[in-house]
């Protein structure tokens, strides 16, 4: 038996929300630890992984690890019919072939239980080794978001590159080009809007917008996003989920001819 | 030119 109540039932909304343009069929995977998926795009070139711990939650219970294959856009279809104040109850039988999802508005005068069909999915596990990057930066999310969004309307790619100066975005496309640049400030009021940037060594990548763009669907789970990158190894992006555990999204980068 | 890495190129099976 799998069962899970999240009073901030919206949160896994935003998760799935986040997810569900990246890859479309996935496993969540339930065990006592908590709630988690690590799924690949179709094309292998980025991936997810989503964790959230047990103790995050108001009530977890676990008894037996089960995996549930699910369409993340039926998914979120089904979790859009939950208010934005509802508390949310997700359960599944161990050999059982649905997830129910429970939402029970505030003031509990309406209950609904929608339940999804579970589906076989076979999907391939990457090993993630723990790495020390050569440069972090911390920053605004929505910042990120708008950065990559206003990149994309020049280019397609950007060069992302760290140095003790700030950390620097850069497209080239046909009409033109744009470059923009981010500085480490701290801001003891508002930590939300400080840009902290953690550098071993300089470091240079280019990655596809589109995939940042596709990360960015995760900006309302956070204020601030991490960026993680090393010479040669795939970017990190990262947003924390308050008390309850992260998603991050992995993505290989371009390599020069 | 360059060409879009594949994440197995950088990480192994579990």
């Amino acid at each position: 038996m799998f069962e899970a109540r999240l009073t901030q039932g919206v949160l896994l909304r935003k998760l799935l929300d986040s997810m569900k343009d990246l890859v479309q069929d996935a496993n969540f995977d339930c065990s006592s630890t908590g709630f988690a998926l690590q799924a690949m795009d179709s094309s292998h070139v980025s991936l997810i992984h989503m964790q959230l711990r047990s103790d995050g939650f108001d009530h977890f219970r676990c008894d037996r690890n089960l995996s549930m294959g699910v369409s993340l856009n039926n998914m979120a279809k089904i979790l859009k019919c939950m208010g934005n104040d509802d508390v949310l109850t997700m359960k599944a039988e161990d050999q059982g072939d649905s997830v129910t999802f429970m939402f029970e508005s505030a003031n509990q005068e309406r209950i609904s239980d929608f339940e999804l069909k579970l589906m076989d999915i076979d999907s391939e596990q990457l090993g993630i080794p723990d790495t020390d990057y050569s440069a972090t930066v911390k920053m605004p999310s929505a910042e990120f978001a708008r950065i990559c969004k206003d990149l994309s309307t020049i280019g397609d790619t950007v060069l992302i590159a760290v140095t003790k100066d700030g950390v620097r975005f850069s497209t080239t496309g046909d009409i033109g080009s744009a470059n923009v640049t981010v500085r480490s400030h701290s801001n003891v009021d508002k930590p939300e809007e400080q840009v902290v940037i953690d550098m071993q060594e300089p470091v240079a990548l280019t990655f596809a917008l589109r995939y940042l763009n596709s990360f960015a669907k995760a900006t309302p789970l956070s204020n601030q996003v991490m960026i993680s990158m090393s010479k040669e190894l795939p970017v990190v992006v990262q947003y924390r989920i308050e008390d309850m555990g992260h998603i991050s999204y992995y993505l290989a980068p371009k390599i020069e001819d | 030119k360059s060409t879009q890495g594949r994440l197995e190129s950088f990480f192994g099976p579990v």
